[in-house]
């Protein structure tokens, strides 16, 4: 299989994931400085993403849900616009 | 299945294509052969049908970009991303851009275009994605041979719901009634199945829409629908195996399987194939047996196969490894069963008789030598 981004670094695999979410779930700029109330607009999305491509819905990135992000893909967004 | 909300597809059956520009990474003969093979996948269940034009503007552009292509969706360089296409519409709606930075072959080194363009045009005809992991349509890309590829339930529901089914028949390649002449025989020099299995001493071989049951060596071979033994059972089984200590079988498609208790179906099925412990990259199994020799269940997987501890329930830890290397002589498995202590593998036109004990191939045979013809 083809060569993937460097892996087990959690904070590489954070900016991935957001990049990843923002292009594949519309999830929204600087979420990560959300100060809002309620549950963290990047943990939606992971369960978002999660429960759309049938993982286990954790609202985490653990290692099933980062094999998934690095498989290729077709770049129409999972979510609707 | 879904739709994109609010299009209802093309308001006419027949569409054109055109294909912009070349991938230098094929010929241009493989090229057109890919596109227009992924069009008859959507052609052969549906009315609609694609013809090609050389010039104005079709509804269907297809072509080649790398990174920014005028379009607000840019491509990312290799791997990632690998091909967009846009719902059914006027101007760019239909078109299908593929990525030029990835490498796109008719094999299976490098990005299939076969079938990475039989997905996008599943959105060029208004599907959107699955979340069902053995559609077409799931988002992630999977290898699977060009010529095994048959279209999954999924989305044959889904375009079907958009456009309606073929009016006309399609090409026969196994007719309803498994009596008919045009039958196929298991006494065909080139017959290749499934999946087989066996079943309190039955051997099944399963074949697109039927079966053939092999009930003792002495006696005639049956040939059965699936459905009329199994109506929740799909056509197109792709592995089945037995384990006779739960006197049950289990049957493969796609990311699924359905567990036959005695004779019948059972009611949770079907069941995901990631429960038994597969990661999220396969997407079907090719072959399964129970060896009671090690007393473990092989799934086979392109060249790679796992080992399941039936007693545990779970995946044996250090798996996928290679089948040559548990199975000198073999490198893919279609089909396989067990009998008299042997393991019989399956691939192509030939079937294998493999000797756990002495870990090598004891005899090659035909394949449809356990059949009286």
């Amino acid at each position: 299989f083809p060569a993937e981004p460097p892996r087990g670094n959690e904070e590489n695999d954070a900016k991935f994931a957001e990049e990843y979410l923002k292009r594949y779930y519309n999830l929204q700029n600087n979420v990560r400085q959300s100060r809002k109330k309620g549950e963290n607009p990047l943990t939606l999305k992971i369960k978002e993403m999660q429960q759309f491509l049938g993982l286990k819905v954790t609202g985490k990135l653990d290692s099933e849900t980062m094999e998934v992000m690095h498989q290729p893909r077709c770049g129409f967004v999972d979510a609707g616009e | 299945f879904n739709i994109f909300p609010g299009n209802k597809g093309w308001n006419k059956k027949e569409l054109t294509y055109r294909i912009l520009n070349y991938t230098p990474d094929m010929l241009q003969s493989e090229v057109d052969y890919a596109i227009q093979r992924a069009f008859k996948v959507w052609s052969d269940v549906t009315p609609l049908t694609f013809t090609r034009i050389y010039s104005g503007v079709s509804d269907i552009e297809i072509s080649f970009a790398a990174q920014v292509h005028n379009d607000y969706y840019p491509f990312d360089g290799p791997h990632g991303t690998l091909a967009h296409a846009f719902a059914p519409s006027s101007g760019i709606g239909g078109d299908a851009h593929f990525d030029e930075d990835e490498t796109w072959t008719s094999g299976s080194n490098g990005y299939n275009l076969f079938i990475v363009a039989a997905h996008e045009f599943g959105h060029s005809l208004g599907l959107f994605h699955s979340s069902d992991p053995s559609a077409l349509m799931y988002p992630t890309y999977h290898f699977t041979e060009p010529s095994e590829f048959r279209l999954p339930e999924d989305d044959v529901n889904g375009i079907q719901s958009l456009y309606g089914a073929r009016t006309a028949p399609e090409e026969p390649t196994v007719p309803e009634k498994p009596n008919d002449p045009s039958t196929p025989s298991t006494c065909l020099p080139n017959i290749t199945f499934d999946a087989v299995t066996t079943l309190r001493g039955e051997i099944i071989f399963f074949k697109e829409k039927t079966f053939w049951r092999q009930i003792s060596q002495n006696s005639e071979v049956e040939q059965h629908l699936i459905s009329t033994f199994w109506p929740t059972l799909p056509n197109h089984i792709q592995a089945a195996y037995e384990f006779q200590d739960r006197d049950q079988v289990l049957a493969f498609k796609g990311a699924k399987y359905w567990v036959i208790s005695g004779y019948e179906v059972t009611e949770d099925s079907p069941k995901s194939i990631y429960d038994l412990g597969f990661p999220r990259t396969v997407r079907k199994v090719d072959a399964a047996v129970y060896d009671d020799n090690s007393r473990k269940t092989y799934f086979f997987v392109n060249d790679n196969y796992w080992s399941y501890d039936e007693q545990k329930q779970s995946m044996d830890s250090g798996f996928p490894k290679k089948i040559v290397d548990r199975f000198p002589g073999l490198t893919k498995i279609r089909a396989a069963f067990q009998k008299d202590g042997f393991l019989y593998f399956f691939d192509g036109h030939h079937q294998y008789e493999f000797s756990s004990a002495k870990r090598r191939v004891t005899r090659l045979l035909k394949n449809n030598s356990w059949i009286k013809c």
